[in-house]
Protein backbone atom coordinates (compact mmCIF):
# COMPACT_ATOMS: atom_id res chain seq x y z
CA UNK A 1 0.00 0.00 0.00
CA UNK A 2 0.91 3.93 0.06
CA UNK A 3 2.51 5.03 2.57
CA UNK A 4 0.01 6.54 5.15
CA UNK A 5 -2.20 3.53 3.39
CA UNK A 6 -4.64 6.10 1.58
CA UNK A 7 -7.50 4.19 0.54
CA UNK A 8 -11.59 5.24 -0.22
CA UNK A 9 -13.80 5.22 2.47
CA UNK A 10 -16.72 4.05 0.69
CA UNK A 11 -17.26 1.22 -0.67
CA UNK A 12 -19.59 2.08 -3.60
CA UNK A 13 -17.04 4.21 -6.17
CA UNK A 14 -18.08 5.91 -9.21
CA UNK A 15 -15.84 5.86 -12.72
CA UNK A 16 -15.77 8.04 -16.14
CA UNK A 17 -14.45 7.51 -19.11
CA UNK A 18 -13.89 10.86 -20.23
CA UNK A 19 -12.67 9.97 -23.88
CA UNK A 20 -11.67 6.89 -25.99
CA UNK A 21 -8.62 5.42 -27.71
CA UNK A 22 -9.12 4.99 -31.49
CA UNK A 23 -7.37 1.93 -31.31
CA UNK A 24 -10.45 0.23 -29.93
CA UNK A 25 -14.23 0.25 -30.40
CA UNK A 26 -15.93 2.78 -27.68
CA UNK A 27 -17.72 -0.96 -26.60
CA UNK A 28 -14.45 -2.87 -26.12
CA UNK A 29 -12.89 -0.21 -23.64
CA UNK A 30 -16.39 0.11 -22.07
CA UNK A 31 -15.58 -3.72 -21.70
CA UNK A 32 -12.43 -3.75 -20.83
CA UNK A 33 -12.55 -1.07 -18.12
CA UNK A 34 -15.92 -2.80 -16.49
CA UNK A 35 -13.92 -6.62 -16.46
CA UNK A 36 -10.96 -4.95 -14.62
CA UNK A 37 -13.08 -3.33 -12.20
CA UNK A 38 -15.42 -6.56 -11.51
CA UNK A 39 -11.77 -8.65 -10.82
CA UNK A 40 -11.49 -5.47 -8.06
CA UNK A 41 -14.99 -6.50 -6.78
CA UNK A 42 -14.62 -10.36 -7.21
CA UNK A 43 -12.05 -10.31 -3.97
CA UNK A 44 -13.53 -7.43 -1.84
CA UNK A 45 -16.73 -5.79 -1.07
CA UNK A 46 -16.46 -2.32 -3.19
CA UNK A 47 -18.39 -1.90 -6.11
CA UNK A 48 -18.38 0.15 -9.19
CA UNK A 49 -20.67 2.43 -11.29
CA UNK A 50 -20.14 3.96 -14.62
CA UNK A 51 -21.11 7.43 -14.50
CA UNK A 52 -21.66 9.39 -18.26
CA UNK A 53 -21.20 13.03 -16.54
CA UNK A 54 -20.05 15.53 -13.87
CA UNK A 55 -17.19 14.21 -11.49
CA UNK A 56 -16.80 10.48 -10.60
CA UNK A 57 -14.31 9.23 -7.93
CA UNK A 58 -11.96 7.23 -10.96
CA UNK A 59 -11.75 9.47 -13.66
CA UNK A 60 -10.31 7.50 -16.63
CA UNK A 61 -8.79 9.17 -20.13
CA UNK A 62 -6.23 8.53 -22.78
CA UNK A 63 -3.64 11.16 -23.68
CA UNK A 64 -0.38 11.70 -25.21
CA UNK A 65 2.96 13.61 -23.77
CA UNK A 66 2.35 15.89 -21.21
CA UNK A 67 -1.57 16.51 -20.29
CA UNK A 68 -1.36 18.59 -17.25
CA UNK A 69 -0.67 16.29 -14.33
CA UNK A 70 3.54 17.51 -14.29
CA UNK A 71 4.16 13.61 -15.72
CA UNK A 72 4.00 13.69 -19.07
CA UNK A 73 4.08 10.48 -21.43
CA UNK A 74 6.79 9.57 -23.32
CA UNK A 75 5.46 8.02 -26.57
CA UNK A 76 5.64 4.72 -27.34
CA UNK A 77 6.57 2.00 -24.83
CA UNK A 78 8.38 3.15 -21.46
CA UNK A 79 5.96 4.60 -19.52
CA UNK A 80 2.20 3.01 -20.71
CA UNK A 81 -0.28 4.76 -18.08
CA UNK A 82 -0.49 5.42 -14.41
CA UNK A 83 -2.90 6.22 -11.77
CA UNK A 84 -3.04 8.34 -8.56
CA UNK A 85 -3.78 6.85 -4.91
CA UNK A 86 -7.49 7.44 -3.34
CA UNK A 87 -8.04 11.32 -2.67
CA UNK A 88 -9.48 14.26 -4.01
CA UNK A 89 -8.62 16.17 -7.14
CA UNK A 90 -6.68 13.72 -9.47
CA UNK A 91 -6.75 10.79 -6.46
CA UNK A 92 -8.05 7.62 -7.92
CA UNK A 93 -7.57 8.73 -11.38
CA UNK A 94 -6.07 7.00 -14.45
CA UNK A 95 -4.40 8.07 -17.26
CA UNK A 96 -3.47 5.45 -20.53
CA UNK A 97 -1.15 6.61 -23.07
CA UNK A 98 -2.33 7.01 -26.34
CA UNK A 99 1.09 6.68 -27.92
CA UNK A 100 0.69 2.92 -27.26
CA UNK A 101 -1.63 0.73 -29.29
CA UNK A 102 -4.39 -0.36 -26.94
CA UNK A 103 -5.77 -4.15 -27.83
CA UNK A 104 -8.34 -6.34 -26.34
CA UNK A 105 -5.53 -9.19 -27.31
CA UNK A 106 -2.06 -10.52 -26.07
CA UNK A 107 -0.62 -8.58 -28.79
CA UNK A 108 0.06 -4.94 -28.45
CA UNK A 109 -0.99 -3.71 -24.97
CA UNK A 110 -3.69 -5.52 -23.16
CA UNK A 111 -6.05 -2.32 -22.04
CA UNK A 112 -7.88 -4.64 -19.25
CA UNK A 113 -4.51 -5.91 -17.59
CA UNK A 114 -3.01 -2.44 -17.79
CA UNK A 115 -6.26 -1.16 -16.40
CA UNK A 116 -6.41 -3.44 -13.91
CA UNK A 117 -2.59 -2.72 -12.55
CA UNK A 118 -3.74 1.22 -12.95
CA UNK A 119 -7.12 0.80 -10.88
CA UNK A 120 -5.02 -1.13 -8.28
CA UNK A 121 -2.90 2.03 -8.01
CA UNK A 122 -7.07 3.78 -7.91
CA UNK A 123 -7.24 1.65 -5.12
CA UNK A 124 -4.40 1.93 -3.18
CA UNK A 125 -2.19 -0.70 -3.74
CA UNK A 126 1.75 0.55 -4.54
CA UNK A 127 4.05 -1.37 -6.64
CA UNK A 128 4.43 -4.91 -5.81
CA UNK A 129 8.16 -6.26 -5.56
CA UNK A 130 6.83 -10.05 -6.15
CA UNK A 131 7.78 -10.26 -10.46
CA UNK A 132 4.54 -12.29 -10.72
CA UNK A 133 2.18 -9.95 -8.70
CA UNK A 134 -0.40 -7.50 -11.48
CA UNK A 135 1.21 -4.55 -9.28
CA UNK A 136 4.43 -5.46 -10.34
CA UNK A 137 5.39 -2.10 -12.14
CA UNK A 138 6.67 -3.75 -15.88
CA UNK A 139 4.01 -4.78 -18.36
CA UNK A 140 3.85 -8.54 -19.40
CA UNK A 141 1.88 -10.38 -21.62
CA UNK A 142 -0.97 -11.99 -20.10
CA UNK A 143 -2.71 -15.53 -19.95
CA UNK A 144 -6.26 -14.55 -20.28
CA UNK A 145 -7.25 -18.07 -18.87
CA UNK A 146 -5.29 -17.37 -15.92
CA UNK A 147 -7.01 -15.78 -12.66
CA UNK A 148 -4.85 -12.19 -12.87
CA UNK A 149 -4.29 -11.16 -8.88
CA UNK A 150 -1.66 -13.09 -7.29
CA UNK A 151 -1.72 -13.89 -4.14
CA UNK A 152 0.28 -10.94 -3.08
CA UNK A 153 -2.48 -8.32 -4.89
CA UNK A 154 -5.43 -10.23 -3.02
CA UNK A 155 -3.63 -9.87 0.08
CA UNK A 156 -3.16 -6.08 -0.52
CA UNK A 157 -6.65 -5.43 -1.33
CA UNK A 158 -8.18 -7.33 1.22
CA UNK A 159 -5.77 -5.68 3.98
CA UNK A 160 -7.13 -2.00 2.79
CA UNK A 161 -11.28 -3.65 2.48
CA UNK A 162 -11.60 -6.71 3.56
CA UNK A 163 -12.91 -10.00 1.75
CA UNK A 164 -15.77 -10.29 -1.03
CA UNK A 165 -19.12 -11.47 0.58
CA UNK A 166 -19.85 -13.35 -2.32
CA UNK A 167 -18.56 -16.70 -2.35
CA UNK A 168 -18.01 -16.95 -5.76
CA UNK A 169 -18.07 -14.58 -8.56
CA UNK A 170 -15.92 -15.00 -11.89
CA UNK A 171 -15.07 -11.36 -13.30
CA UNK A 172 -13.88 -12.65 -16.48
CA UNK A 173 -17.58 -14.16 -16.94
CA UNK A 174 -19.67 -11.51 -15.55
CA UNK A 175 -20.46 -8.04 -16.70
CA UNK A 176 -22.94 -6.86 -14.52
CA UNK A 177 -22.22 -5.31 -11.22
CA UNK A 178 -23.85 -6.95 -8.92
CA UNK A 179 -26.24 -6.11 -6.14
CA UNK A 180 -24.18 -5.57 -2.93
CA UNK A 181 -24.32 -8.72 -1.19
CA UNK A 182 -25.32 -9.88 2.17
CA UNK A 183 -23.32 -8.15 4.72
CA UNK A 184 -23.57 -10.91 6.77
CA UNK A 185 -20.24 -13.53 6.94
CA UNK A 186 -20.50 -16.63 8.11
CA UNK A 187 -17.55 -17.11 11.05
CA UNK A 188 -14.41 -18.25 9.55
CA UNK A 189 -13.59 -21.93 10.78
CA UNK A 190 -11.59 -22.37 13.64
CA UNK A 191 -8.78 -24.93 12.47
CA UNK A 192 -8.11 -26.13 16.11
CA UNK A 193 -11.72 -26.52 16.78
CA UNK A 194 -12.75 -30.22 18.23
CA UNK A 195 -15.47 -30.57 16.43
CA UNK A 196 -13.37 -29.37 12.88
CA UNK A 197 -14.33 -31.39 9.73
CA UNK A 198 -13.19 -31.05 6.12
CA UNK A 199 -14.60 -31.44 2.59
CA UNK A 200 -11.98 -32.90 1.14
CA UNK A 201 -8.07 -32.83 1.69
CA UNK A 202 -5.13 -33.66 -0.91
CA UNK A 203 -1.90 -33.71 -1.68
CA UNK A 204 -0.29 -30.66 -3.87
CA UNK A 205 2.85 -30.18 -4.93
CA UNK A 206 4.33 -31.79 -1.63
CA UNK A 207 1.56 -29.89 0.88
CA UNK A 208 -1.44 -31.13 1.75
CA UNK A 209 -4.64 -28.79 0.87
CA UNK A 210 -7.63 -28.91 3.27
CA UNK A 211 -11.06 -27.66 2.07
CA UNK A 212 -13.72 -26.45 4.10
CA UNK A 213 -16.62 -24.36 2.64
CA UNK A 214 -14.84 -21.36 0.48
CA UNK A 215 -11.62 -21.47 2.00
CA UNK A 216 -8.69 -24.26 2.41
CA UNK A 217 -5.63 -24.78 3.94
CA UNK A 218 -2.08 -25.23 2.77
CA UNK A 219 0.46 -27.37 4.92
CA UNK A 220 3.45 -28.75 4.19
CA UNK A 221 3.76 -31.78 6.22
CA UNK A 222 7.70 -31.02 7.63
CA UNK A 223 6.56 -26.70 7.93
CA UNK A 224 4.44 -25.71 11.29
CA UNK A 225 3.24 -22.84 9.64
CA UNK A 226 -0.29 -22.82 7.49
CA UNK A 227 -1.40 -21.48 4.50
CA UNK A 228 -5.52 -20.16 4.83
CA UNK A 229 -6.85 -19.11 1.73
CA UNK A 230 -10.43 -18.27 -0.04
CA UNK A 231 -10.64 -20.94 -3.26
CA UNK A 232 -11.50 -18.25 -5.06
CA UNK A 233 -8.62 -16.85 -4.92
CA UNK A 234 -6.49 -19.16 -6.56
CA UNK A 235 -9.54 -20.73 -8.78
CA UNK A 236 -11.82 -17.99 -9.38
CA UNK A 237 -14.26 -20.07 -11.87
CA UNK A 238 -14.71 -23.19 -8.69
CA UNK A 239 -17.20 -23.12 -6.31
CA UNK A 240 -16.91 -23.39 -2.97
CA UNK A 241 -17.72 -26.21 -1.00
CA UNK A 242 -15.58 -28.74 -3.03
CA UNK A 243 -16.54 -32.61 -2.21
CA UNK A 244 -13.55 -34.26 -3.12
CA UNK A 245 -9.83 -33.98 -4.77
CA UNK A 246 -7.34 -36.08 -5.53
CA UNK A 247 -3.69 -35.29 -7.21
CA UNK A 248 -1.86 -37.34 -9.89
CA UNK A 249 1.53 -35.84 -8.83
CA UNK A 250 3.66 -37.37 -12.32
CA UNK A 251 1.12 -34.78 -14.38
CA UNK A 252 1.02 -32.12 -11.90
CA UNK A 253 -2.60 -32.30 -12.03
CA UNK A 254 -5.39 -31.85 -9.16
CA UNK A 255 -8.85 -32.88 -9.65
CA UNK A 256 -11.48 -30.99 -7.73
CA UNK A 257 -15.24 -32.58 -7.56
CA UNK A 258 -18.09 -30.65 -7.04
CA UNK A 259 -21.57 -32.35 -7.09
CA UNK A 260 -21.79 -34.20 -10.88
CA UNK A 261 -19.12 -32.14 -12.26
CA UNK A 262 -15.10 -31.95 -11.98
CA UNK A 263 -12.22 -29.44 -13.13
CA UNK A 264 -8.41 -30.39 -13.60
CA UNK A 265 -6.28 -27.81 -12.03
CA UNK A 266 -2.37 -27.19 -12.25
CA UNK A 267 -1.02 -24.92 -9.99
CA UNK A 268 -3.58 -21.82 -9.99
CA UNK A 269 -4.47 -22.55 -13.95
CA UNK A 270 -7.64 -24.70 -14.47
CA UNK A 271 -7.16 -26.29 -17.65
CA UNK A 272 -9.28 -25.45 -20.58
CA UNK A 273 -12.50 -27.56 -20.86
CA UNK A 274 -13.86 -28.27 -17.38
CA UNK A 275 -15.98 -28.47 -15.76
CA UNK A 276 -17.05 -31.91 -17.06
CA UNK A 277 -19.72 -34.59 -15.80
CA UNK A 278 -18.05 -37.24 -14.17
CA UNK A 279 -20.12 -39.38 -16.04
CA UNK A 280 -17.29 -39.20 -18.95
CA UNK A 281 -15.36 -41.07 -16.16
CA UNK A 282 -17.19 -44.40 -16.21
CA UNK A 283 -19.51 -43.58 -13.24
CA UNK A 284 -23.56 -44.89 -13.22
CA UNK A 285 -25.72 -42.20 -14.04
CA UNK A 286 -27.05 -42.94 -10.17
CA UNK A 287 -24.26 -41.25 -8.93
CA UNK A 288 -24.85 -37.55 -8.01
CA UNK A 289 -21.55 -36.54 -6.34
CA UNK A 290 -18.36 -38.10 -4.73
CA UNK A 291 -17.48 -37.75 -1.51
CA UNK A 292 -14.00 -38.54 -1.46
CA UNK A 293 -11.01 -39.56 -3.75
CA UNK A 294 -7.39 -40.39 -3.59
CA UNK A 295 -5.12 -41.59 -6.23
CA UNK A 296 -2.70 -44.56 -4.66
CA UNK A 297 0.83 -43.76 -6.66
CA UNK A 298 2.00 -47.11 -6.03
CA UNK A 299 -1.11 -48.96 -8.03
CA UNK A 300 -1.49 -46.50 -10.49
CA UNK A 301 -5.07 -46.23 -9.35
CA UNK A 302 -7.85 -43.63 -8.46
CA UNK A 303 -10.31 -44.51 -5.71
CA UNK A 304 -13.45 -42.72 -5.74
CA UNK A 305 -16.17 -43.02 -2.03
CA UNK A 306 -19.37 -42.62 -2.71
CA UNK A 307 -21.60 -43.95 1.02
CA UNK A 308 -20.05 -47.07 1.56
CA UNK A 309 -18.86 -48.09 -1.65
CA UNK A 310 -15.96 -46.66 -3.93
CA UNK A 311 -15.35 -47.56 -7.03
CA UNK A 312 -11.91 -47.72 -8.56
CA UNK A 313 -10.24 -46.76 -11.81
CA UNK A 314 -6.65 -48.48 -13.12
CA UNK A 315 -4.77 -45.31 -15.06
CA UNK A 316 -2.50 -48.21 -16.59
CA UNK A 317 -5.23 -49.89 -17.98
CA UNK A 318 -8.12 -47.05 -18.11
CA UNK A 319 -11.10 -48.70 -17.01
CA UNK A 320 -13.20 -47.72 -14.05
CA UNK A 321 -14.46 -50.96 -12.39
CA UNK A 322 -17.95 -52.34 -13.62
CA UNK A 323 -19.88 -51.89 -10.39
CA UNK A 324 -18.90 -50.35 -7.11
CA UNK A 325 -17.31 -52.53 -3.82
CA UNK A 326 -18.09 -52.17 -0.26
CA UNK A 327 -15.56 -50.04 1.43
CA UNK A 328 -14.77 -51.98 4.22
CA UNK A 329 -14.62 -54.89 2.37
CA UNK A 330 -11.13 -53.40 1.29
CA UNK A 331 -9.93 -51.13 4.15
CA UNK A 332 -11.26 -53.39 6.89
CA UNK A 333 -12.18 -51.00 9.89
CA UNK A 334 -13.31 -47.73 7.76
CA UNK A 335 -16.49 -48.29 7.94
CA UNK A 336 -19.61 -46.03 6.10
CA UNK A 337 -19.66 -42.62 4.67
CA UNK A 338 -16.28 -41.11 4.66
CA UNK A 339 -15.76 -37.32 4.13
CA UNK A 340 -12.00 -36.88 2.72
CA UNK A 341 -8.95 -39.47 2.33
CA UNK A 342 -5.20 -38.25 1.09
CA UNK A 343 -2.38 -40.38 0.69
CA UNK A 344 0.73 -39.59 2.43
CA UNK A 345 3.95 -42.00 2.52
CA UNK A 346 2.67 -45.11 2.44
CA UNK A 347 -0.38 -44.64 4.79
CA UNK A 348 -4.29 -43.45 3.83
CA UNK A 349 -5.62 -41.00 6.05
CA UNK A 350 -9.41 -41.07 5.70
CA UNK A 351 -11.79 -38.51 7.43
CA UNK A 352 -14.59 -39.16 9.02
CA UNK A 353 -16.60 -36.46 11.06
CA UNK A 354 -14.60 -35.92 13.82
CA UNK A 355 -12.07 -38.72 13.91
CA UNK A 356 -9.28 -39.32 11.50
CA UNK A 357 -8.14 -42.95 10.41
CA UNK A 358 -4.79 -43.75 9.40
CA UNK A 359 -4.76 -46.74 7.55
CA UNK A 360 -1.87 -49.05 6.64
CA UNK A 361 -2.35 -50.85 3.09
CA UNK A 362 0.28 -53.04 3.69
CA UNK A 363 -1.07 -54.34 6.35
CA UNK A 364 -4.26 -54.05 5.75
CA UNK A 365 -5.51 -52.46 8.99
CA UNK A 366 -5.96 -49.33 11.17
CA UNK A 367 -3.14 -48.33 12.53
CA UNK A 368 -3.89 -45.03 14.18
CA UNK A 369 -7.15 -43.06 15.15
CA UNK A 370 -6.11 -39.24 14.80
CA UNK A 371 -8.14 -35.93 15.77
CA UNK A 372 -9.18 -34.16 12.37
CA UNK A 373 -6.42 -31.45 12.82
CA UNK A 374 -3.93 -33.70 13.58
CA UNK A 375 -1.81 -31.77 10.61
CA UNK A 376 -2.17 -28.59 12.32
CA UNK A 377 0.01 -26.97 15.19
CA UNK A 378 -3.26 -27.24 17.88
CA UNK B 1 32.00 -2.33 -39.12
CA UNK B 2 33.38 -2.50 -35.46
CA UNK B 3 30.32 -1.39 -33.23
CA UNK B 4 31.22 1.66 -31.48
CA UNK B 5 30.72 0.79 -28.02
CA UNK B 6 31.34 4.23 -26.45
CA UNK B 7 28.35 5.58 -28.52
CA UNK B 8 26.13 2.45 -26.90
CA UNK B 9 28.00 2.86 -23.83
CA UNK B 10 26.39 6.74 -23.13
CA UNK B 11 22.88 5.24 -24.64
CA UNK B 12 22.70 2.97 -22.41
CA UNK B 13 23.85 5.19 -19.31
CA UNK B 14 21.21 7.94 -20.37
CA UNK B 15 18.82 5.37 -20.44
CA UNK B 16 19.27 4.12 -17.11
CA UNK B 17 19.68 7.83 -15.84
CA UNK B 18 16.23 8.25 -16.99
CA UNK B 19 14.75 5.15 -15.61
CA UNK B 20 16.02 6.27 -12.11
CA UNK B 21 15.02 9.86 -12.60
CA UNK B 22 11.52 8.90 -13.54
CA UNK B 23 10.96 5.88 -11.37
CA UNK B 24 13.25 6.37 -8.76
CA UNK B 25 13.77 9.85 -7.51
CA UNK B 26 17.28 10.56 -9.01
CA UNK B 27 18.46 13.72 -9.10
CA UNK B 28 21.81 14.13 -11.59
CA UNK B 29 24.56 15.56 -9.52
CA UNK B 30 26.48 17.22 -12.77
CA UNK B 31 29.42 14.02 -12.26
CA UNK B 32 30.15 12.55 -15.19
CA UNK B 33 27.86 9.79 -15.97
CA UNK B 34 30.75 7.59 -16.08
CA UNK B 35 31.85 7.76 -12.57
CA UNK B 36 30.68 3.95 -11.42
CA UNK B 37 31.94 3.92 -8.03
CA UNK B 38 30.64 1.66 -5.24
CA UNK B 39 29.29 4.12 -3.58
CA UNK B 40 27.82 6.71 -6.09
CA UNK B 41 24.63 7.97 -5.86
CA UNK B 42 24.03 6.61 -9.89
CA UNK B 43 25.43 3.16 -8.34
CA UNK B 44 23.26 2.94 -5.31
CA UNK B 45 20.51 3.96 -7.16
CA UNK B 46 20.49 1.12 -9.32
CA UNK B 47 21.46 -1.35 -6.67
CA UNK B 48 17.89 -0.17 -5.31
CA UNK B 49 16.19 -0.19 -8.53
CA UNK B 50 17.48 -3.75 -8.90
CA UNK B 51 16.84 -4.96 -5.20
CA UNK B 52 12.88 -3.87 -5.75
CA UNK B 53 12.63 -5.63 -9.57
CA UNK B 54 14.07 -8.59 -8.56
CA UNK B 55 17.01 -8.51 -10.49
CA UNK B 56 20.41 -9.92 -9.25
CA UNK B 57 21.90 -6.86 -7.55
CA UNK B 58 25.25 -5.52 -8.92
CA UNK B 59 24.98 -1.92 -8.64
CA UNK B 60 25.98 -2.46 -12.78
CA UNK B 61 24.47 -1.70 -15.79
CA UNK B 62 24.35 -5.82 -16.65
CA UNK B 63 22.53 -7.20 -20.26
CA UNK B 64 19.06 -8.47 -17.58
CA UNK B 65 19.10 -4.51 -15.90
CA UNK B 66 19.09 -3.30 -19.84
CA UNK B 67 16.70 -5.60 -20.78
CA UNK B 68 14.00 -4.94 -17.88
CA UNK B 69 14.24 -1.11 -18.26
CA UNK B 70 13.61 -0.70 -21.92
CA UNK B 71 10.65 -3.11 -20.95
CA UNK B 72 7.01 -1.32 -21.25
CA UNK B 73 5.72 -0.56 -17.58
CA UNK B 74 3.45 1.84 -15.55
CA UNK B 75 4.72 5.15 -15.23
CA UNK B 76 3.86 5.19 -11.39
CA UNK B 77 7.36 5.74 -9.63
CA UNK B 78 8.51 2.57 -7.70
CA UNK B 79 9.67 4.68 -4.54
CA UNK B 80 8.06 5.98 -2.31
CA UNK B 81 9.42 10.03 -2.80
CA UNK B 82 6.36 11.37 -3.90
CA UNK B 83 3.29 12.91 -3.14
Amino acid sequence: TFAGEPKWAKQVLTYRILNYTPDLHPADVDAAIKKAFNVWSSVTPLKFVKKDRDHADIMISFAVKGHNDFIPFDGPGGSIAHAYAPGKGFGGDAHFDEDETWTKSTEGTNLFYVALHEFGHSLGLFHSKDPEALMYPVYRKFDPSVFPLHQDDTNGIQHLYGRSPNTYNDPRESAEIKEPAEPKEPALPDICSPDLTFDAVTTFRGEIMFFKDKHFWRKHPSVRAVDFNLISAFWPRLPSGVDAAYEVPEKDETVLFKGNEFWVVRGDTILPGYPQKIYVLGFSKDVTKIDAAFYNRNKGKIYYFIADKFWSYNKRSQSMDRKPRQIRDAFPGINGKIDAVFQHKNFFYFFHGRKQLEFDPGKKRVTRVLKTNFWFPC
Amino acid sequence: FPVDMREKKEEDVQLIQKYLENYYNFKKDGESSFVWKNNSPITKKIKEMQEFLGLEVTGKLDSNTLDLIQKPRCGFPDVAGFS
